[in-house]
């Protein structure tokens, strides 16, 4: 017996209201916003950024990219005529707002946009993407969930409370002398909101009473401390200073910071070192070592002259757990303009040679700057590695933010241990002398299976 | 995804929404489109980007970056804005809109 003919297939991947027509009530844009805005983007590097929907090399005239700029922290409020029907079925949860400040650097967000806008609405509405909050800057945030042209004005919330609003996309894609970012830029909700508040106050009477219909904020209530930026181990990163270069380290004992070698090349030369900026603590040092030109290993290892205050000294990895979430925290993108970002990914692969792991590699979103940083196991918050490079393909040109490299830590910890007791360069200097199949590695080639046997 | 996002995704789908500005008489212009969040729904209050409205102020672009310029009145856009918002419904239902071309878009192999 047949079953009953099926109604035809319709899909249900977006079902949607007919649209609805709206009224523009304000535009609006937050002041905060631009004024950390042209403190992290404004100054001289300022041609060196681009945030388009068009790639960099797509040549954009000046004005309307200036344009562009004008637009991205302008937000607008509409209001939205619906009918009785729509009006009584429309009964969803009502948005709460967090806190400017309530959320931590490193804390798991979700966007929600429709990529492309209206074009294709029955297949992109409200389409998900999750990430962290990878730093913060007053009401300019930033995170590493990846979103596209479209989805300029969509809400990032939190994972608890459940669905709280923390910002709207301003930016969602964002290039740096022409190496895509991975990072989109947020205005942060709450401000926003109060700005929303105070324009309906003064505009006409008939749309004050509309302030009472938008949503409270919840959570930590305003005006306590900005909390502590990001997870614990987030503070172990530090920004190194040798000269005009400056990278990423992160402090391996109160008076010892691992770096990478190509952010302090010398040995003996004078670095500065920054915790970060809440505590905007500067200690001088000395490398006291570097490995070879030649070595595998970019690593240089500087002793401070004085102990780095109230910087917690992470656990060093023993094992390593391809697929485990993790995150590298690090001084890129914005330097020592504002505290280091933490950006997710996972521990995409663990090369070893010999059974012994050499070489690790994430999918968190690495930046020129982020060498020498920190990259931790987010289950255990245990240290794996020290980051120091991301991938360039030579023969496009272009850069992959989210394949790069670190330097497991079981490599360097027996070396740094011995160092650290006993004020021997003996261990480190082994480094130096890295076997062959870790140098093919690190050199991107493929490790001989086995020497090519002679034909005599 | 793990169950701590379950409810943070229904609510964020809840709140999602997109927003189209037209010009009257010109179906050929534009769209302009962004993504947006539902503050209110009765009455229907949506927050969405202000980048899409940039064609129709009166008095240009360079009223965003007036000194001091924190918020423009709904007046400030050209009486020929049209503005159309589309969400999810709260309840589910068979698939409505009408069949469109997708403009630009398109699905290489990998």
């Amino acid at each position: 017996a047949g079953l009953e003919p099926s109604p035809p297939a319709s899909y249900r991947r977006r079902l949607q209201q007919p649209p609805l027509p709206a009224e523009l009530l304000l535009l609006l844009s937050c002041p905060a916003f631009w004024a950390h805005f042209a403190r992290l983007f404004g100054d001289e590097t300022a041609e060196q950024w681009r945030f388009a929907s068009v790639a960099p090399d797509d040549e954009v005239p000046e004005d309307e990219e200036e344009d562009q700029l004008r637009l991205l922290g302008w937000f607008a409020l509409l209001g939205v005529r619906l009918g009785q029907e729509e009006a009584e079925e429309e009964r969803g949860p009502a948005v709460a707002v967090a806190p400017l400040g309530a959320v931590s650097k490193g804390a798991p967000l979700l966007v929600c946009g429709s990529p492309f806008g209206a074009f294709c609405p029955d297949i992109f509405l409200n389409t998900l993407s999750r990430g962290v909050l990878s730093n913060v800057a007053g009401p300019l945030l930033l995170t590493d969930a990846r979103c596209l042209p479209g989805t300029e004005g969509g809400g990032v919330f939190t994972a608890r409370p459940a669905g709280t609003l923390v910002a709207l996309v301003a930016a969602p894609l964002c290039w740096k002398s022409r190496e895509w970012v991975g990072l989109t830029l947020l205005c942060a909700a709450a401000p926003l909101l109060r700005a929303v508040r105070a324009a309906l106050g003064r505009l006409f009477p008939s749309t004050a009473a509309l302030a009472a219909h938008l949503p409270l904020e919840v959570g930590v209530p305003w005006g306590l401390p900005l909390r502590e930026p990001g997870p614990p181990w987030a503070a172990a990163a530090v920004l190194v200073e040798c000269g005009s270069v400056w990278g990423s380290g992160v402090a391996v004992a109160p008076r010892l910071v691992v770096t990478c070698r190509h952010v302090s090349p010398r040995e003996a030369a004078r670095v500065l070192v920054h915790s970060t900026p809440l505590k905007s603590v500067a200690v001088w040092g000395r490398v006291v070592f570097a490995t070879q030109e030649t070595c595998p290993y970019d690593i240089a290892v500087v002793s401070l002259e004085e102990d780095l205050e109230d910087v917690p000294i992470p656990v060093p990895a023993e094992h390593f757990h391809e697929g485990e979430a993790v995150s590298v925290v690090g001084f890129g993108v914005f330097g020592q303009a504002c505290g280091p970002s933490v950006t997710s990914g996972i521990l995409s692969a663990v090369v070893q040679v010999d059974g012994t792991p050499v070489m690790l590699q994430t999918t968190c979103a690495v930046h020129g700057g982020s060498s020498g940083g920190p990259l931790f196991s987010n289950r255990s918050g245990n240290l794996l590695g020290i980051v120091t490079s991301n991938t360039r393909d030579n023969s496009t040109g272009a850069t992959y933010p989210h394949l790069n490299f670190s330097i497991p830590i079981t490599v360097l910890q027996p070396a740094l241990q011995h160092y650290s007791q006993t004020h021997d360069l003996g261990g480190l200097r082994e480094l130096d002398r890295a076997a062959e199949p870790v140098r093919v590695v690190w050199r991107l080639q493929r490790p001989l299976a086995e020497a090519p046997r002679s034909k005599l | 995804m793990g169950r701590q996002w379950g409810s943070a995704m229904r609510a964020a789908e809840q709140a999602g929404c997109v927003v189209s500005a037209s010009r009257a008489g010109q179906p050929e212009a534009g769209p302009w489109s962004c993504s947006g969040v539902i503050l209110s729904r009765s009455p229907g209050l949506v927050l969405c980007h202000g980048g899409i409205f940039a064609p129709f102020l009166r008095a240009g672009r360079e009223v965003l970056t007036a000194a001091g310029a924190v918020f423009l009145p709904g007046d400030s856009c050209s009486d020929d804005l049209r503005l159309h918002v589309q969400w999810a419904p709260a309840a589910a239902g068979p698939l409505g809109g009408v069949e469109r071309g997708r403009p630009g878009l398109c699905t290489p192999q990998c």
